[in-house]
């Protein structure tokens, strides 16, 4: 059990590197309180963002805690992938400029796998292949409004329009 | 393994029968608050079986059905293409197929059936297809919505909790 | 210590119907498990966005949910006023519409008292009197960029653009 | 009253003194992640002391102090412009002043001042003046980064007790 343990935590552990320094373009660390008794301990999570100090993830911004969790997330997923992923609003803690960082790393996966994601964001929206707009008419439900192409310019409506 | 579609009838804000294809590469999803954005994803977790009725924001089965249809079910279907064994060890054949489950409301306690290609199948039995297929039967290939604040609130402990499932 | 608790609460559930019409745009309403006792009991929220049935704050949608709190919020600050009221990224499980919503209300209530509030997202900046922006230089900290008067156009800089 | 602008001298990121002026209205601010905006919330919270450290996202008062910067100590003004009763009954006239808070970090513990333009007060007397002004010192009146996704994750019991501290 626990050299079961340790190898998903190797594993983990060299994926986050990957991930954080793709999204959060910095180092990343994970590293066990209790390496010898991992079950005894937790697990730290230490990042240097782009032009910063090494620090815990409890004193950063919490855009920066959003980024590292996902580069956390990311790194579970290449070590169990699955064929279709789902993510329902992630961005919403992301600048401008993350939240396109963000998208260019799920294109980057998508040649492989499925990604559903739901995002208010435009600058998420304009990045992926397709977009699916869905409204609320009175009575009568959700209406899924249409499947937008990405070459395609015109919101999927109005009421829909992102921030 | 290819998601093509999701088909929800009579489940949470879809009370017709509605088709929702899904693309391959990156789709995103877009829409008002409280549209129905969330509630699909709630469908795909149901016909996954890879949550309690909390996960899908319904304390029993039955509020899944939706309150603005008539009937006193509801289902959803998941539409799938694979590569199967070709007959006699030929090459691979692209075959689709659907996954299905529904719940039907009754007084002495809900009537959920699992469906594969329309024929009643075991939980046990869609597992089964889900392993073969590489989805994770707990789930793990879906981030909820606040599941990234949840995760950067957890304390040491918590996280390490998250890794164990995976050994 | 009764006396006052009710006298607070209807004051509140009144501002809340008030303030649940102005975000929601439906009827909001604040509803004590144990009137008798209150101490005993917790405290409802029931509402009817526009067009919905009334329903209780567990089955809303993320967004739904966080404009029904807005709305507890807008109602605690007319019971109990201050000079400067500040929010950090309260917008950020809103939509486009419901957004400029917020702005509006925010606009409305800003004429007698101070809001200092963080935000990414353009259609919220646009609609304040004045806009500060921030980055951080590696090594210096914080800069604050410079004051943005609403009736200029250009985002404070491309890093700061909002979502 | 009015608030007219914050000052902070080697407070966590801005390691250099700053004024950060606040106008009359709806004043917005924004900036990449990571830039400092919650800062400048923590800043004012220290300033009016209505937060503990663990609010200022803080372990000790004396984390507050910058890395950045080369001192052992930090200050948050605030320029506030009020209505102030006449000499004699007459007209009231308007006046500035400055509430002033520091932390110096010494080996036998930190070293917190209050100030009032300038001259050293306790904090009974900085909490008399907020009364005055009419800022309530508890802190209601800020709504911190996810206190809403707080608020919407209260059970009715916790919702409650939010209404206990206005009576
Ligand atoms: N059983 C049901 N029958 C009918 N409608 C339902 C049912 N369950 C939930 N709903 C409706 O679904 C709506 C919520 O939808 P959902 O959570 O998918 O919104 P969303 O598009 O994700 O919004 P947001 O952007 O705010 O997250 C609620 O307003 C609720 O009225
Ligand atoms: N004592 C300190 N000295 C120097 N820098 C500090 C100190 N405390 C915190 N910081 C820095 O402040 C940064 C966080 O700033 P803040 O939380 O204000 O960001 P923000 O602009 O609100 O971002 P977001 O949009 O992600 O919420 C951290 O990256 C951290 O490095
Ligand atoms: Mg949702
Ligand atoms: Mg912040």
């Amino acid at each position: 059990k626990r050299a079961a343990f340790l190898e998903a935590f190797e594993a983990v552990r060299d994926a986050f590197a990957e991930t954080y320094a793709e999204l959060g373009r910095g180092e990343g660390r994970l590293i066990l309180e209790d390496p010898k008794d991992p079950f005894a301990g937790g697990l730290l999570i230490k990042v240097r963002p782009r032009g910063k100090k090494l620090s815990r993830m409890e004193s950063m911004s919490g855009g920066e805690k959003a980024l590292t969790a996902l580069s956390l997330i990311f790194a579970l997923q290449e070590v169990n992938p699955a064929p279709l992923f789902i993510f329902d609003e992630v961005d919403k803690d992301l600048d401008g400029v993350n939240t396109m960082i963000l998208a260019e790393a799920i294109r980057r996966r998508a040649e492989e796998r499925q990604y559903l994601v739901i995002s208010h964001h435009r600058v998420l929206l304009e990045r992926s292949d397709q977009t699916l707009g869905v409204t609320m008419r009175k009575g009568h439900g959700t209406q899924v409004t249409g499947v937008k192409m990405a070459a395609a310019e015109e919101p999927a409506s109005e009421e829909a329009a992102a921030v | 393994v290819r998601v093509q579609a999701l088909i929800l009838d009579n489940f949470k804000s879809f009370p017709k029968r509605t088709r929702v294809p899904i693309e391959d590469g990156f789709s995103t999803v877009s829409g008002p608050n409280g549209s129905g954005k969330s509630n699909i994803i709630d469908a795909l977790q149901f016909v996954l079986a890879t949550s309690t009725s909390k996960g899908m924001r319904a304390d029993r089965l039955s509020d899944l059905i939706s309150t603005l249809g008539n009937k006193p079910s509801c289902k959803v279907e998941l539409e799938l293409k694979a590569l199967f064994p070709g007959p006699g060890g030929g090459p691979p054949v692209a075959r689709t197929f659907t996954l299905g489950r529904s719940v039907r409301r009754r007084k002495s306690g809900n009537d959920v059936r699992y469906l594969l290609d329309g024929s009643p199948i075991r939980l046990a039995d869609l597992q089964d297809v889900m392993r073969l297929l590489g989805f994770p039967t707990s789930g793990q290939n879906f981030v909820l919505q606040n599941d990234v604040i949840r995760l950067t609130a957890m304390g040491p402990v918590a996280r390490r909790q998250v890794l164990d499932e995976l050994a």
